[in-house]
């Protein structure tokens, strides 16, 4: 007769249920149309048995994101969750969609999944990983912009977590800037 | 209120748990 431990008996239960997203553009639908939910999960297995099974964001075709977002949250400003806050973005140079844009989202992922930004997890709806062209972007999406300790709080542990240089400093916008200026850049809001 | 917190260490080793 066989002891199973508790441990291999159930699952680890994750505070918050995710919600994984992909999108791609298809030129007879809208572009909220083009956004899919694949899964839901809220245990670490049931992430881990998603996230191996999928392709890693590097091998998505340009033009492609994926997007994990806290459950009822939709990856788009407009969402009520959304609309109030920010983002913030690393950008990445073509170079590093080979050495660093995998290993980023993953760390991304399991910073939200693990609520490792202490009590201002709260404040993180999702993050998004677009695929593009002219640079890779990773954001990490927070429900309101005029909370400032928390949003520093939030960059600074992305930016310590991926490992980015002191010297190199990442900004959080505003969707609301973000919104106008399609195109160009919105200004940080912060730094770090 | 309490809130459940895993660290990256212990994520990742559940990555290819059965």
């Amino acid at each position: 007769q066989k002891t199973v431990a508790p441990d291999m008996l159930i699952k680890h239960p994750l505070q918050n249920t995710w919600t994984l997203w992909f999108f791609k553009i298809e030129s007879n639908r809208s572009w909220e149309d083009c956004q899919v939910e694949i899964a839901s999960f809220n245990t670490v297995e049931d992430f881990w048995a998603l996230y191996n099974h999928i392709e890693p964001a590097s091998r998505l075709k340009v033009g492609c994101d994926y997007s994990m977002f806290k459950q009822g949250i939709k990856p788009m400003w407009e969402d009520e969750h959304n609309c109030r806050g920010g983002r913030w973005l690393i950008n990445l140079n073509k170079q590093q969609r080979s050495t660093e844009l995998d290993n980023f989202w993953m760390e991304v992922l399991l910073l939200m999944i693990g609520e490792s930004f202490e009590e201002h997890s709260d404040e993180v709806c999702g993050a998004v990983v677009n695929v593009r062209g002219k640079g890779d972007k990773i954001g990490v999406w927070t429900a309101d912009a005029k909370k400032n300790d928390s949003i520093l709080k939030i960059g600074q542990v992305l930016k310590v977590r991926l490992n980015i240089p002191r010297q190199v400093s990442i900004g959080f916008q505003a969707h609301t800037d973000t919104m106008l200026k399609s195109g160009s850049t919105a200004k940080n809001r912060f730094t770090v | 209120g309490t809130r459940i917190i895993y660290e990256r260490t212990f994520l990742l080793q559940m990555r290819n748990s059965p």
